[in-house]
Formats: structure tokens, sequence, C-alpha cells
């Protein structure tokens, strides 16, 4: 992994390659655990960071729900390496790793993922056949139970925000949802999306604050200040709901709902000149400021248990 | 693989509300095969939304004529996307060499 390019977008194989060779360089830290199978079949991969102990209190991190998101794949590559280089270098994430396990899972949406590169660059859902609909596909962040087909997805098969038949539906989701119920010490999860510079927090579906709302403020503030301190990018934050627009059915909503009081979703660069279409010369300086973020809030997770 | 010549991103800037629900009228029709980046919410967070090229004269029409401003955010989308795959192809060569 030394030499592999962290500056170009890669496809689902060279990043299941990368994944491999992690594994093995870093025996002792990194393992790979496969959590399902996605619609299609292909596996749904799970990087463990550990430095020992069972069933210790854990961060989550997903960095590929929606397909199209490419710098969003290509930052967690770059996180799983930024990890293993750090560790036993850099202060905070070593007291992060001796004391929790940090899981990242790069891709969640593989068939979409490998869809983009195949077919459709612009593919956002997952691939699943819609009954009764000649349109394919599930937005995986509408289909989580938290707020179900509410106001904030759509019905339609045929909309991007499609929330699917129920909540749930979708293996890709259930998967991450299995996972997190049977491990049951996850203390913050983060899914990173793109575009638009946001950090959010809980909740997209309802306008009633979450009961955290005062602590998740001040933990993403704390955020978006250290993020900005490497090259001036500036975020908004708040809740989903009023920071950038109702949406049902996510991730976030369910994880804290389930008792993960930091929930938090990202939104990489940038503001409106590429959106989806980031040029990859942009892939490490997003990385690497969207690390500080990350690393406040792994930072605050451990150093305020719950 | 897809072809995306002659889409268009607009970026769509609401003034008000009244604003916002005009935009979502065009969300509703399916026949302009509209793609919302950032989809309508409220007056001050713009609106980016992938137009088809069949549908940018009807779009940009549809805009002007309920007075809501709009700049153009991507040209040509396959423009981008051929870069991206030069860039990607570039890379391979390079590292089989």
């Amino acid at each position: 992994t030394g030499t592999f390019s962290y500056t170009t977008y890669h496809t689902l194989e060279e990043i299941d390659e990368f994944i491999d060779l992690l594994v093995a360089e870093n025996p002792n830290l990194v393992s790979k655990i496969e959590i399902g199978n996605s619609y299609e079949g292909r596996p749904l991969n799970v990087l463990k960071f550990s430095t020992g102990g069972s069933n210790r209190p854990a961060i989550w991190i997903d960095t590929g729900i929606h397909s199209r998101e490419w710098v969003t794949q290509a930052t967690g590559i770059w996180f799983a390496k930024k990890i293993t280089e750090d560790y036993g270098q850099d202060e905070t994430l070593t007291a992060i790793l001796d004391s929790m396990d940090i899981f990242l899972e790069i891709v969640t949406n593989p068939d979409g993922f490998a869809y983009t590169h195949s077919s459709n660059r612009l593919w956002r859902k997952t691939r699943s056949i819609n009954a009764g609909s000649s349109c394919v596909g599930v937005d995986p962040n509408r289909n989580w139970d938290a707020g179900f087909g509410l106001t904030g997805a759509s019905s339609n098969p045929c909309s991007e925000t499609y929330h699917g038949k129920s909540a749930f539906s979708e293996v890709e989701v259930k998967s991450v949802v299995d996972f997190v119920t049977n491990h049951g010490n996850i203390k913050a999860f983060i899914s990173i999306h793109s575009y638009s510079q946001l950090l959010m927090y809980p909740y997209g579906y309802t306008a009633t604050q979450a009961t955290h709302q005062a602590e998740l403020d001040e933990v993403a503030k704390a955020a978006v200040d250290n993020l900005a301190s490497l090259y001036g990018t500036k975020y908004e934050y708040g809740s989903t709901i009023t920071t950038i627009y109702q949406a049902s059915g996510s991730s976030i909503d369910w994880t804290y709902n389930s008792g993960i009081k930091y929930s938090y979703t990202f939104e990489l660069r940038d503001t409106g000149y590429y959106g989806f279409l980031l040029p990859a010369k942009q892939i490490i300086p997003t990385a690497q400021e969207t690390w500080l973020g990350l690393i406040t809030i792994m930072d605050y997770t451990l150093n305020h248990p719950y | 693989k897809e072809d995306f010549s002659g889409h268009q991103v607009l970026r769509i800037s609401t003034a008000n509300e009244a604003q916002v629900e005009k935009v979502r009228e065009l969300e509703k029709l399916e026949h302009l095969q509209l793609d919302f980046w950032r989809g309508p919410s409220y007056p001050s967070i713009p609106i980016d939304v992938r137009v088809p090229f069949p549908s940018v004269q009807s779009v940009k029409v549809f805009l002007e004529a309920n007075g809501i401003k709009y700049s153009t955010m991507i040209e040509d989308v396959q423009l981008l996307l051929d870069e991206e795959q030069e860039e990607m192809l570039a890379f391979r060569s390079r590292a089989r060499s």
C-alpha cells in the first residue's frame, strides 16, 4: 500500500486488492470482516482496526453508501492507510485505538459502485430489482427504520430517493444494521457523503430536536473548526433537517434512535463547482481535512463515554 | 456507458418559499428526467439539478418564466467525465509500465 495511488479514483477490484494488502501488511492491527453480501452477491467488506480485547467500544465509519460520490470511497482508502501510519505515532489516534476499535466500510454499496464504473457514472442507488417497476434500485440512505417512508423520501421506484418497499429491505443496509446491533457496543457512527461541505447530526425526518442536540452541536463545531484549520474549507453544521432538507429513513437517525449518541454525517467537498465529479487531485486534500474533523469526533467519543 | 453529452448541471437560487414550491413542481415532471443533486428545501439553500440535453431548454424557460435565478454549474457533464476517465486510464498505463 506504500505505492498505491491515493490521487486517483479506483475500481471496486482495486479497492478490494488494497484492502487485502493493508491487512497483509498490518496483521496485528487490521483485519477484514465480511458482514454480508450485496444484492448482486458481492462481499460487504469492513476493515476492523483493533489493538486487542474483545468487544471493545467501537467507532463505525462508512464512506460509500451513495455509489456516485467517488470522493468518499477514495477518502475511505486514505483513512485506512492513515490509521495504520498514525497508530503508535499520533498521540490522539493511538489513545483511541488503545481503548476502542474502529470499523471502516469503504464501499457500502458495491453493486452501485461497480455500476458507476461500468455503465453509469452517476448511479446513486443500490441495484436491486423493484417488483412491478422497470426502475432499478433503492436509495440506501432512505431505507433505514427511522421515520421510514415519511416526507423526505420518495415512494416512486424511479426516483433517486426511493425508500424501498420496507425499512431495511436492502441487504446492504440490513447487513450494517445486523452488524451494529450484534456488536452492541458502537459508540459513534459516522457516515460520509459528498457534496456540500456539511456536518450533520440527527434528526432528518423530524424537526424535533435530538435529546443531545446541544452536545452534538458543540462537537460538530469543534470538528468543523479543526477541519477548516488545514485549508480553510468552510463547513456548515447542524441537524439534517435544518441544515439541508427533510430526509426520512437515513442511517444516522436510526443509529441515534438505537442509542448511538455520536451519530454524524459528513458531506465532503465541494459547494458547487464539480458536485459528484470532484477532480481526483482534490482527493488527498479532502481526505486530509476530513480526517481532522473525524479525529475530533473520535477523540471526543473516547473522552466522553456513556 | 451512459452518455451525458450536453447534460448541464444548473444551480438554482430561490428567493422565497413560493419559488421553492415552483421548483418542487419541476421535480414532479418525470418526463424531464431531472436528477436533483441537491433537492429543493429552504429558499436560502441552493438547488443543483442535472438536466439532460433534451430538457435544458424547457427547464430554463420554466425558471425564467417564474423569475427564478439560476446559473450553469457544469456546462457539459460528459466533458468532465471524459477528463476523469482519461486520468484513470493514464494512471493505469503508468502503473502497468
